[in-house]
């Protein structure tokens, strides 16, 4: 087994999810919600949009919890504008890491960990990577859970898990 | 204006998008899906899944141009096997990055990319970030005109745009 250059699990839950479904997949669309978001200083972690398969697609962002309910009334109101089918939020949610240099190549990694996250019977509900990290985001009451089989699918001491993802 | 912490734009042509649509919310199905993969030694580089609306979601990831068809045998077996919807592939996609330390803090780096994007009449197919960076999956062809309008949206040089984001 080649070494994995995983060197630690973060995870963060300190955010809330906002999600607006079936906003129009044109240019202009996300520029139009986060002109509002950032001018109310909204600090924005995570942003997931995925390809549109019949010409609409959602929107996903986390904010702080403590700023989701200014979230949701500013983009409330560009949703109605274009015609959004609906926004939702959750503010149980736990974002979940794996962290690596060197992890671009390694697609393996991403493996385990949806393997060790699934044999907990722990449901993923988002994902996002970068070259250094690996993020998954559950509900906030398996983060215990989700660190500690993370640590042990990768071989990793458990003694101090880093904060913030 | 508040000084932006953004130090370039990275750009990466070499990747083919593959999603899986429909595929159920239900632990366990990830690691299905890039277990194979990474038998066979495919490295995957963004990996993109947003929340679930009615029990089911999309699934999309990418890989190198060249592991094309490889993927799409691999996946489209274990698609068949959970009964997903359909496999789609695109060759013809770029990622546009904006890459800055301290960018978390800055929502309206966000909305200064999309809305250069808008401006210059470019669909963003896919959004992902993370810590330091914000990526966009847009149409290859507008790749040039991506890089040179987002130069401009934050003030930098021209010189040597990085390459792989
Ligand atoms: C959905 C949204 O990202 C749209 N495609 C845009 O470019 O703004
Ligand atoms: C869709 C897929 O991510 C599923 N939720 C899982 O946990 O595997």
């Amino acid at each position: 087994m080649e070494a994995i250059p995983v060197s630690g699990v973060a995870f963060s839950t300190n955010e809330a999810r906002v999600s607006i479904t079936r906003v129009p997949d044109r240019p202009g669309i996300a520029a139009r919600f986060f002109g509002p978001v950032a001018k109310a200083n909204i600090v924005v972690d995570l942003i997931i949009q995925n390809t549109s398969i019949d010409g609409f697609t959602d929107l996903t962002f986390t904010v702080p919890k403590g700023d989701l309910a200014k979230t949701l009334e500013l983009v409330g109101q560009v949703a109605k504008e274009i015609g959004a089918e609906k926004v939702l939020s959750d503010e149980h949610i736990a974002k979940v890491s794996i962290i690596g240099v060197g992890m671009r190549n390694h697609s393996g990694i991403a493996s385990r960990m949806f393997s060790a996250l699934a044999d907990a019977g722990i449901n993923i509900m988002m994902i996002s990577t970068s070259e250094i990290k690996i993020s998954s985001v559950i509900e906030d009451k398996y983060l215990e859970l989700a660190v500690r089989v993370l640590h042990d699918a990768f071989g990793l001491e458990q003694a101090r898990p880093t904060v913030q993802a």
